[in-house]
């Protein structure tokens, strides 16, 4: 494992931390979409159902149950949790799952690697992470003040996409025939997705002052 | 290339 990976691994757990930190300390989820965060549960639950049949490593199975277990929390939390859920932004949080899910499902029956149960999945979770971020991104424009937590959960999420890039950027000049097309492509488009936040963001801490997006 | 070659990638 290269440095990018490491760091981008990390930088993908600080994110799920400061967003667990966020709603479990301060007992609110103002500012979180729902909607991206049960996209990113059903993402973890397809992608990782390998983790009963193949080992990689413990890193790898300890990350995979860190992932599916925070996410599916989260989305536990947001629902169920008495306190949290009253914090819930439901009217501005109205991204359709369906519109995300639906294409992603169509185009992994296209493009995949080996029609088969798990390749097709794969491919899946790889196209829906790509457009999970969406209802959040929409809902940050409605709300425009995002407290400083959802802004650094955000922040931390792209970083840690730039940071994957770096690293097959790293593992294609080091290791021979490292060429995934649809995990670079949907890669590239998800850290794309990102521009305008990181903007906005590197803008504000200029300036030195509360992250605000522009209506 | 496969999935499996970067079944290590999370």
């Amino acid at each position: 494992m290269n440095i990018f990976r490491l760091a981008g691994d990390l930088t993908h757990l600080a994110s799920v931390l400061v967003l667990l930190l966020k709603i479990h300390t301060i007992k609110s989820c103002a500012g979180i979409s729902l909607k991206t965060q049960e996209l990113y549960a059903i993402v973890f639950a397809t992608r990782y159902l390998d983790l009963f049949t193949t080992y990689i490593s413990l890193y790898n199975t300890l990350m995979k149950l860190i992932f599916l277990g925070s996410s599916f929390s989260i989305v536990w939390y947001i629902r169920k949790h008495k306190i949290v859920r009253r914090s819930y932004d439901k009217d501005q949080d109205t991204f359709r799952h369906y519109f995300i899910v639906l294409p992603c499902f169509v185009l992994a029956l296209i493009i995949h690697e080996k029609f088969t149960v798990r390749e097709v999945l794969w491919a899946f979770s790889l196209y829906l992470e790509a457009v999970a971020i969406l209802p959040q991104l929409v809902l940050l424009q409605r709300t425009r003040n995002i407290d400083n937590l959802t802004g650094q959960y955000v922040f931390l999420l792209g970083a840690y996409r730039a940071l994957y890039i770096l690293n097959w950027i790293y593992r294609y000049f080091t290791e021979p025939h490292f060429v995934h097309w649809i995990t670079w492509i949907s890669g590239l488009v998800q850290t794309l997705l990102y521009a305008d936040f990181f903007y906005y963001y590197f803008q504000s801490m200029k300036n030195n002052g509360k992250l605000q997006l522009p209506a | 290339a496969s999935r499996d070659d970067v079944k290590d990638e999370l």
